[in-house]
């Protein structure tokens, strides 16, 4: 049972792309 | 009636969330997203939104009568109406149940295809090819809702169309080519009746198929 | 008042919401989460699980009366009622902020930080100490937030807190020793309270709190 979780499909890389996000945004803006 | 302003940089999905449910809802809704009023990178690092809003993330609310919220699920919640909601319990789980669904299968694989068609991102062949197959296989799931409905929830537009319709814009807009999008024609005719909604034209005027797949933009 | 079953594997977090919600409305809520009623990796793959759940996922759940939810945080809004959900448009947008905040803001570098501790992910020295700094940023906006309340909207237990604290159940147990957690006095303070209510108790058992940072499991 302690392996079930690690078939729960979580983005692991989220605050990276929201970091590109931001700074690609920001010289938008900038 | 909620009356306020909405911080955000131009073209944000997240803020057209709110923006489309302020128009079904006729909430007063003033976009703040360029100089002077608001300039994203400079005026959320400021004391006074970190003190409205602490991560200095957008897009963030704050109502005429100070009430503020940040996370755009919640503000396009605020801004909407019941029907928009969800009216019964079993409606307003669906519509919850939709809004999950495009926050945690279509935002990511959504993203990794498309940042780096926008340079938003670098290129990465894999996370790219693995995308391509999260993307049909969410197209699948939805082609199959939409088989016998017009919308996502009951017989209107709900926050469920809204939010799923705007995670999906880029998309639509930069790599969903006719070939790739064949197999799922329930899922492009709902696409396009939701963005030919007047209300979904006010804000994000004229949205146009994408005709050929962008590649990534080096 | 629903009545229906949840389908999930045992010591699922994503279920505790939905089981903790139906402790406060009375919801009969039968649990399969184990042979006969249901295996994971085979019951989730049978073509009648499918049809009712198109991407085989749990938590999922399905009403005496037919009607089938999947997405957790739907599923608890459903078992669920109105004290829970917010009784009002601005304290049901609060819940909903917090629901979204949990998903996108602590579910990631919490799995990040936890699950190498758990031997079900490789460890990956860089990523964990992004993750633990991320969770710090987590830890911080909700200890400024709970400097004032008790719980997270308004007077009483909602979903918010159903939510956000059974995201943060591993954290708690696996990693967030004494000394990480000293700066952020009101985090724990009210998780404690949160855990300690008989309707979460009864869901969680006792919770123990870390005592010694978890490292990776080889």
């Amino acid at each position: 049972a302690v392996n079930f979780p690690g078939q729960e499909k979580i983005w692991f890389e989220k605050s990276r792309y929201d970091e590109a996000e931001r700074r690609f945004f920001e010289r938008v803006a900038g | 009636m909620a009356a306020g302003t909405l911080y955000t940089y131009p073209e944000n999905w997240r803020a057209f969330k709110a923006q489309i449910a302020a128009q079904y809802s006729g909430a007063a809704l003033k976009v703040a997203s360029s100089a002077p009023a608001f300039t994203f990178g400079q005026t959320n690092r400021t004391p006074a939104f970190l003190n409205n809003f602490p991560q200095g993330k957008v897009p963030a609310y704050q109502g005429d009568d100070g009430f503020c919220l940040f996370e755009s699920n919640a503000i396009a919640h605020y801004l909407g109406n019941d029907v928009l909601r969800g009216a019964t319990p079993q409606a307003s789980a669906q519509v919850l149940q939709w809004v999950s669904f495009a926050d945690s299968e279509i935002v990511p694989p959504a993203s990794t295809w498309v940042f780096p068609t926008l340079g938003i991102m670098q290129f990465n062949k894999q996370a790219t090819e693995q995308a391509k197959e999260d993307v049909k296989k969410v197209l699948g799931v939805l082609n199959q809702h939409l088989n016998t409905r017009t919308f996502l929830v009951g017989e209107r537009v709900s926050l469920a169309d809204i939010t799923v319709a705007c995670s999906m814009l880029w998309l639509y807009k930069q790599v969903l080519e006719p070939s790739f999008r064949q197999p799922y024609p329930n899922v492009t005719r709902w696409f396009v009746t939701c963005v030919n909604q007047p209300q979904f034209k006010t804000v994000l005027g004229e949205v146009k198929l994408c005709e050929k797949m962008a590649q990534f933009d080096a």
